[in-house]
């Protein structure tokens, strides 16, 4: 038996903003220790990973580990019929071919049940190494959401440069170039509101505005995002969902021929 | 010019 409640319909709902753009379907593995999910995005070139941590939730029980194959776009349909105050509790059957999805609402005066059959997804999973990386810059998240948005209007391609004077920016296109470059200011009182750069040796990646922004799409979910960057491998995007977990999103670099 | 790379030449399949 798999059953987990959240208190806010919102947080999940946020969840799946963020990851409907890249993934169609996808299986929520669910263990004891939370719940988490790997995807590709059908051209290989960039993937999410979520965790959400069972500390997360108002409650949890997973008696053996359960992967619900997902659509995507058929949760993010019942996902909606929830209001953002609603406690959501999702419910599966060790053996079973659905999830169960309970709504309850904050007056407890509704409550509402949505059975959505699960697929059987034969997904290729990727073994990611944490690792140390040459350069990562910490901003809030609003920000990269405005640079990827402002950037697109001039390119399809973003370069990233880190330096000791900051991060820059920079799209060029047929119309011409955008630059923004970004100064570290850790002495900013509000975390939010800082910009913090570590920087082992100066670098300079190209990637995908296209990709970037769908992951600027989980922009609800943080205050902060980090950017982690090493020559030569794909950048990793990171917004954590509260203490309680995070989502990952990675891009291949653009490699130049 | 420059080409977008694929995850699965980074990263090991499982």
């Amino acid at each position: 038996m798999f059953e987990a409640r959240m208190a806010q319909a919102a947080l999940l709902k946020k969840v799946l903003e963020a990851v409907k753009d890249l993934v169609t379907d996808a299986n929520w593995d669910c263990t004891s220790a939370g719940i988490s999910l790997q995807a590709m995005d059908s051209s290989h070139v960039s993937l999410v990973s979520l965790l959400m941590r069972k500390d997360g939730f108002d409650m949890y029980r997973c008696d053996r580990p359960i992967s619900l194959g997902i659509n995507i776009a058929s949760m993010t349909k019942i996902m909606k019929c929830a209001n953002n105050n609603d406690a959501v509790t999702l419910r599966a059957e060790d053996e079973g071919d659905t999830v169960v999805f309970t709504f309850e609402s904050a007056d407890q005066e509704k409550v509402s049940e949505f059975e959505m059959k699960l697929m059987d997804i034969d997904s290729e999973h990727l073994g990611i190494p944490e690792r140390e990386h040459t350069a990562t810059v910490k901003m809030p998240a609003s920000e990269f959401h405005g640079i990827c948005r402002d950037l697109s209007t001039i390119g399809e391609t973003v370069q990233v440069s880190v330096t000791k004077e900051g991060v820059q920016f920079t799209a060029s296109g047929d119309t011409g170039k955008g630059t923004i470059t970004l100064r570290n200011n850790s002495s900013v009182d509000e975390e939010s509101q800082q910009v913090v750069i570590t920087m082992q040796e100066e670098l300079s990646l190209s990637f995908a505005l296209r990709y970037l922004n769908f992951f600027t799409k989980a922009t609800a979910l943080a205050d902060s995002v980090t950017l982690s960057m090493t020559a030569d491998l794909p950048l990793v995007v990171e917004y954590r969902i509260e203490d309680t977990g995070y989502i990952r999103y990675f891009l291949a670099p653009k490699i130049d021929d | 010019t420059s080409t977008q790379g694929r995850l699965d030449s980074f990263f090991k399949v499982l």
